[in-house]
């Protein structure tokens, strides 16, 4: 177990944007995707005490150390990915949503994602004109090693390559589809399994909009790079 | 009340907007509706409100022969047919300095609600969380009347006699999800997944809330020295300077024949 606390004051009525002192792991559990090792995951638990009050909140998450990388082969044109800096051929699947009428359940969930793992599948695409998925749905690609490729609510018939053309310019309200987009990037972005954000379907989204995402979406510099030099192996050994 | 969350999923009921007499307010304190009473159904929360519908077999499930067809579109029955209301209680009663949160991780497509007669709007956006702070407006008693009276999308278009990839492509103008209107692969869905589509629940806590954690996990020397970096906001909602201990924790689950003495 690692453990860590820090002490801070808040102001009254307001809200504070705080980035903990890193954890250091030493050779970690690292999460694999289905077929190429474990899927290792850390309870990760975060609580808040207030002086005289005691507990005031506490949020958890099923946490995995992995890295994702993705980018087009100039031979091929197509999307080359690599887990934990070892290339994975993607076995993927459509996804469009589990239920028309949104009766959407874990347990039905589970059955859906472990069923396309038990079908060796490493990847569930999902589409651009379904939803974009519930953490529940992230929760059981988490535990059985499917990534995820998220596709935002743009497709080529409905936004501007349809027969006839309509709505080339995407939705009519540009700052309500970036305002649903961070909330929704919120919602799922610490599942191990989410392994890339997709403009849409078959059509790159406005150019407003496909800027502000491109940007929104880059890791910051801060997680860049290492840490200072004395953190060498040697020295935490 | 415990710190934490309290999902509501359990004892909603749902009316047609256009056979409910009474207002938001009047339903959450003088008029609350009853289950057994038309023109209040069983709900289905989270759900749809076709989901509800075929619940009750008021219509037949879509998903068999050709039953959808005979499902009125919205299309034809306009917006109001599909704008329902969603009726539930509960109970919540909070201790000193003690703040609650009602939180709804979807809505489809914009809602009104309305908690022991006071009233909110939840703006439109089909994949947007909503977070209203109730710890004001909670009944002494711990009895809370809660009612939602929830919006088709916008734009719900008209599918063609041909059908076709999301239909008259109407929906795009919207931020929701587009193959409602139908697609090579899939019948129209008739109310456009209206409805409550994710969880509702309470979020309890102190003075100082927890929001959005961003986990992110960096390696060097080939995977051997890994840091975990964890960004939080915290909340504060008293009126006084908040002095806190912020503790993280991360743990492994037991495997195998490793037992936690």
């Amino acid at each position: 177990v690692h453990l860590q606390t820090q002490q801070l004051s808040i102001p009254a009525g307001s809200s504070v944007q705080y980035t903990l002192p890193e954890l250091f792991f030493y050779k970690p559990n690292l999460w694999w995707p289905n077929g190429m090792g474990k899927q290792s995951l850390y309870d990760v638990e975060i609580t808040v005490n207030v002086e005289n009050h005691g507990e005031s909140d506490s949020w958890s998450q099923h946490f995995g150390f992995r890295k994702i990388e993705s980018y087009i082969d100039s031979n091929t044109g197509g999307r080359l990915f690599k887990v934990n800096g070892k290339p994975i051929f993607i076995r993927g699947g459509n996804w469009i949503l589990s239920d028309g009428l949104l009766r959407l359940s874990k347990k039905r969930y589970e059955t859906d994602i472990k069923f396309h793992a038990d079908m060796n599948f490493n990847m569930m695409r999902c589409w651009g004109g379904g939803l974009a998925e519930r953490p529940d749905f992230y929760h059981y690609c988490d535990i059985y090693g499917l990534l995820v490729w998220q596709e935002f609510w743009i497709t080529g018939d409905c936004d501007g390559r349809g027969d006839p053309v309509s709505n080339p310019n995407g939705p009519l309200d540009h700052d309500l589809f970036l305002l649903c987009a961070r909330d929704t990037v919120k919602l799922l972005r610490n599942h191990p399994s989410l392994a890339l954000w997709v403009g849409g379907n078959e059509q790159v989204p406005p150019e407003d909009i496909n800027t502000a995402l491109k940007k929104d979406l880059q890791l910051h510099p801060y997680f860049e790079t290492s840490m200072d030099c004395e953190h060498s192996l040697k020295d935490i050994c | 009340a415990a710190v934490g969350k309290k999902v509501l999923d359990a004892g909603w009921f749902a009316a047609r907007s256009t056979e409910v007499d009474f207002t938001g307010v009047e339903l959450t304190t003088t008029h609350p509706p009853h289950s057994d009473q038309a023109p209040w159904l069983k709900a289905v929360v989270p759900g749809t409100v076709l989901a509800t519908l075929v619940k009750n077999k008021l219509v037949p499930d879509p998903f068999y022969g050709l039953e959808n067809e005979s499902i009125l579109d919205i299309a034809d029955s306009g917006r109001e047919y599909y704008t329902f209301w969603f009726f539930t209680t509960f109970e919540c009663k909070l201790s000193t300095n003690q703040h609650v949160d009602l939180n709804f991780r979807a809505i489809n497509y914009s809602a009104e609600v309305y908690l022991n007669g006071h009233k909110e709007v939840l703006p439109k956006g089909m994949f947007r969380r909503h977070s209203i702070d109730i710890t004001h407006i909670l009944n002494p008693d711990g009895e809370n009347l809660l009612a939602v009276l929830v919006y088709p999308p916008d734009h719900p278009g008209r599918i063609p006699p041909e059908g076709g990839q999301g239909g008259d492509h109407e929906i795009g103008k919207d931020v929701a999800a587009q193959y409602v209107e139908g697609w090579d692969w899939m019948a129209p869905i008739r109310d456009r997944n209206t409805g409550i589509w994710d969880e509702v629940s309470l979020s309890i806590t102190g003075p100082v809330k927890i929001v959005d954690p961003h986990l992110v996990s960096s390696f060097f020397d080939n995977y051997k020295r890994a840091y975990l970096n964890t960004t939080v906001e915290l909340v504060n909602k008293s009126d006084s300077v908040a002095e806190c201990s912020l503790t993280i924790q991360v743990g492994t689950e037991l495997e195998g024949d490793v037992y936690l003495v």
